[in-house]
């Protein structure tokens, strides 16, 4: 039979009108090349879950969206991600939340589905069971984008709340600058 | 947030969304993404995939994912029974949007149905659905949304709204 896929990014408070042209042609090419992806497994008769999976790392491991690496900061300086995943055909789910250090939450959330007797694991011992499981992990730094951070320091000074040390082993200041998403997206998660 | 509706070409439907949340998010706020029916939500019996992208405080109250596929559900199997309520909503659609909405209704009136309730609460978000049948529907009540689809009976696209 066919197969089809759609894939979505967060919201932004910028209209699309104010982003450069460079800066729509980055997203463009990135949600093409996830979709790419999505669309290998599928056509060559991979899993629905196996696309929903590979997509979804590829938009983790791009600096341009909120999920994975160049994802937001909480208030007190860290990154922390939640994931879930949902096979249609047997009702099973599985669901992460407050990763810090697994490259890919998606795939821990896909690990709490197959590999777990739960649906829901949360913090410390949701990244204990994603390192059970051989995830691949990664210091939080690898998540850390300059931009992001930007916008941190000027929505906890905005808010008048105290700006944390910038986290330890982050690259030099500006060093990531250029990875500039520009959908900040501040609106919501 | 990202996120991803699948169907394979075993018919299996298949969701899945991550995030890194709200920025300066504090007390460990967690959004729709990693709640079951609310921001992720896959169901072939029910006939439809969905992952949301939105103000997840919304999303949850709402347990917008789940209803979209119990909606769906509804459309697909009692067209006729809500015929003055269809009508109300399609009525209330853009006119440009109207071909698509007939031409795709029960997939329209969940996820607009949805979406308007979380407008409703003063939640701001957008979804996408995949149908059992490979339709591929996009709602949303906010801007700054980016999109794509592909299947094995069209080209691949992308859009930033």
């Amino acid at each position: 039979g066919g197969w089809s896929l759609a894939i979505h990014g967060g919201a932004g408070v910028i209209e699309r009108g104010s982003l450069t042209p460079e800066q729509d042609a980055a997203y463009r090419a990135a949600l093409d090349s996830a979709l790419q992806v999505g669309a290998g497994v599928l056509d060559n008769g991979g899993s629905a879950l196996d696309a929903v999976e590979a997509v979804i790392q590829v938009l983790e491991d791009d600096p341009l969206f909120n999920a994975g690496r160049g994802a937001v900061f909480t208030a007190d300086g860290r990154i922390e991600h939640d994931a879930a995943i949902m096979d249609g055909t047997t009702l099973d789910a599985g669901a992460v939340a407050g990763l810090t250090r697994t490259r890919h939450p998606i795939s821990a959330a896909r690990a709490v589905m197959e590999d777990s007797p739960h649906v829901f694991l949360i913090g410390q011992g949701a990244e204990t069971f994603a390192r059970s499981q051989g995830l691949e992990e990664v210091d939080p730094a690898f998540f850390f984008t300059e931009r992001r951070w930007r916008g941190l320091v000027r929505q906890l000074e905005r808010e008048g709340l105290p700006v944390p040390v910038r986290p330890e082993g982050a690259p030099a200041e500006g060093a990531m600058a250029a990875v500039t998403p520009p959908l900040d997206e501040r609106k919501f998660g | 947030t990202v996120g991803v509706v699948a169907l394979d070409r075993e018919g299996r439907l298949a969701a899945g969304t991550s995030t890194g949340g709200m920025s300066g998010k504090r007390w460990g706020r967690v959004g729709d993404v990693p709640v079951i029916g609310a921001g992720t939500y896959a169901s072939n019996v029910e006939g439809c995939a969905v992952s949301a992208t939105g103000s997840g405080e919304y999303f949850i109250r709402a347990t917008v994912a789940r209803d979209i596929c119990a909606r769906y559900a509804w459309e697909t199997t009692y067209p006729e029974v809500e015929e003055n309520r269809v009508t109300a909503i399609l009525d209330s659609c853009p006119p440009e949007m109207i071909c698509s909405a007939h031409m795709r209704r029960p997939v329209y009136i969940a996820a607009s149905a949805e979406i308007r309730e979380v407008g409703e609460l003063g939640g701001e978000g957008g979804v996408i659905v995949m149908t059992r049948s490979g339709e591929a529907w996009f709602e949303m009540n906010t801007s700054g949304m980016y999109r794509g689809a592909a299947s094995s009976t069209e080209p691949a696209w992308v859009a930033i709204y």
